[in-house]
């Protein structure tokens, strides 16, 4: 494991936590799309599904059951405890529009017609546009608090990271995935815009707030 | 070698 890869995990592991402990202090999930969320759960429970059957290591194994357990978590703050809190009326993003393509693509392009190859290039393939419905409602209400740009910032930087070590390993060992790897580029360029506002803004002291 | 990405990346 290179060091870009261990930090792209760290990075999805700390954008994560942010997010639950935000939403665990303020006793609300205002500003987080609960379908973004949903979306990751589903995400990590197609991607995962090798937890029993494949071991690859400790660090491994418990990566996956802390991001799986987390991400139920959160599904459970937002549309459970804190549910009051929860911003129906902006959270309008259809996952259909998401989740169907993705599903349609990953029957066509695989690399093995195998059910669990198949649900594996479905959780990349979904992974790469799930943010969508975040990023939907910071663009409907205008605005982020600084600590959901703290998470969206790391959860972005992420896949960048991922991007470095799969050039790494392309290199170093000649290893390579087109599915991970274009999804994982078109992931990282869905964040661009964010990323520009979070390094002009937010790391200038200023909530991140759209342009009217 | 392609394709291994899924059994040891996250």
């Amino acid at each position: 494991m290179n060091v870009f890869r261990f930090l792209g995990d760290l990075s999805h592991l700390v954008a994560i936590v942010i997010l639950l402990l935000k939403i665990w202090k303020t006793r609300s999930c205002s500003g987080i799309s609960g379908r973004s969320q949903i979306l990751f759960a589903i995400v990590f429970t197609t991607r995962y599904l090798d937890l029993f059957s494949n071991f690859i290591s400790v660090y491994n194994t418990s990566m996956k059951i802390v991001y799986i357990t987390c991400s139920y978590a959160t599904v459970y703050l937002i549309y459970g405890k804190f549910k009051a809190t929860y911003d129906f009326n902006h959270d309008t993003f259809r996952i259909e529009f998401l989740l169907v393509p993705s599903a349609i693509l990953a029957f066509l392009v695989n690399h093995d017609f195998s059910p669990l190859e198949i649900l594996w290039t479905f959780s990349i393939y979904l992974e790469s546009v799930a943010i969508l419905p975040q990023l939907f409602l910071v663009s409907k209400t205008g605005e982020a608090e600084t600590i959901t740009s703290h998470y969206l910032f790391a959860l972005g930087s992420y896949r960048l990271l991922y991007l470095l070590n799969w050039l790494w390993r392309y290199f170093s060992q000649g290893f390579y995935d087109l599915i991970a790897l274009l999804s994982g580029i078109l992931q990282t360029v869905l964040y661009c815009d964010f990323f520009y506002l979070y390094i002009s803004k937010v790391l200038k002291g200023k909530k991140l707030s759209l342009p009217a | 070698q392609v394709a291994d990405t899924k059994k040891d990346e996250l």
